[in-house]
């Protein structure tokens, strides 16, 4: 695991987060990112909670296409997927472009471009929370997914990162995940 | 575009512009190596500089497979677990065209990925002139 230089984390008195919308989404994928916080809650004393009010969110997920003035555009279909910034800017962009499944096997899908949104969403809160990328390709920080993939487990490189910075959740009994019990790539991706 | 279920999507063949992915270009530069120039290497070095694996980057990148782009690779491979060749071998390009997370991998010219473990990135070449 790694952190950002200066290893940012949101302090002791922001353990309790809200997270906020910049689009009008369904509830079923709300509900994706509701899972996504509860993999990392699960493990660390931090707490995430839906707010209607996405200005005064302390994390802020939106969909956007091209350039859309942070610096880092997005390029279409595949490619870059998302980014995230370090604690405790806040902001979670997803690329608007991509095909993105909210349920279902995205294994299954006949869609080469198919692109599980909460494997990603699980991946960018961990660069939210502070976490770097990893070159351990079992973790949820590793930087590349292919497209019809599902990863959604944190591994435990990912569960020892995340604990450095924040502690464990007292209720984390330590077998969140393991390395075989990741849903692994089955697809030769692009 | 959401796909609330999987029998919600398009069935094959589905392709939107006639390509799959941005990055898919890169293949054609399969055993590319130092001292080489290839039409379109400039997009490659680009894709290093915007994950950080080349600093300090100019106006325009060149064509030409230099030292900068072999030193780029070489730390590439290391982070990802690939062989460290210094070349486009086919493992790391079938890396570099996946779909990835947009944050750069080396921050600010350090990266605690594997290539940061052994030796800083910068000074890997300090080092070893150091050791003779």
């Amino acid at each position: 695991f790694t952190f950002f230089p200066g290893t940012p984390r949101w302090p002791d008195h922001r353990q309790d987060l809200t997270y906020g919308f910049a689009d009008q989404l369904t509830d079923e994928v709300k509900a994706v990112f509701a899972r996504a916080f509860e993999r990392w809650s699960a493990v660390t004393p931090l707490t995430f909670t839906p707010t209607d009010s996405y200005f005064l969110a302390d994390i802020k997920i939106g969909f956007f296409t091209g350039d859309h003035g942070d610096g880092e555009p997005f390029d279409g279909v595949l490619g870059t997927l998302a980014h995230a910034f370090s604690p405790t800017n806040g902001r979670l962009h997803l690329d608007g472009a991509e095909d993105w499944v909210v349920a279902g096997d995205v294994r299954t899908s006949p869609l080469p471009s198919a692109v599980d949104l909460e494997s990603v969403a699980v991946h960018e809160i961990g660069h939210l929370l502070g976490l770097g990328h990893s070159s351990d390709e079992n973790a949820i920080m590793y930087p590349t997914i292919s497209s019809r993939t599902r990863k959604v487990e944190l591994g435990s490189d990912d569960v020892e990162g995340i604990q450095y910075l924040y502690g464990s959740n007292p209720n984390y009994n330590g077998s969140t995940s393991t390395t075989s019990t990741h849903e692994r790539e089955t697809s030769g991706g692009v | 575009r959401f796909f609330p279920n999987i029998t919600g999507l398009p069935p094959l063949p589905f392709s939107k512009n006639g390509t799959l992915a941005p990055w898919d270009a890169f293949t054609k530069f399969a055993g590319c190596r130092s001292g080489e120039k290839r039409d379109g290497l400039a997009k490659l070095k680009q894709y290093f500089n915007e994950f950080g694996y080349i600093q300090n980057a100019p106006s325009n990148f060149s064509d030409d497979f230099d030292d900068e782009l072999e030193k780029a690779l070489r730390v590439y491979q290391q982070n990802f677990n690939l062989n460290v060749t210094g070349e486009l071998d086919d493992q790391t390009l079938q890396k570099i065209v996946l779909p990835r997370c947009g944050n750069a991998d080396i921050v600010n010219g350090t990266t605690s990925m594997n290539s940061g473990k052994s030796a800083s990135f910068h000074t890997t070449k300090h080092f070893h002139t150091t050791e003779h």
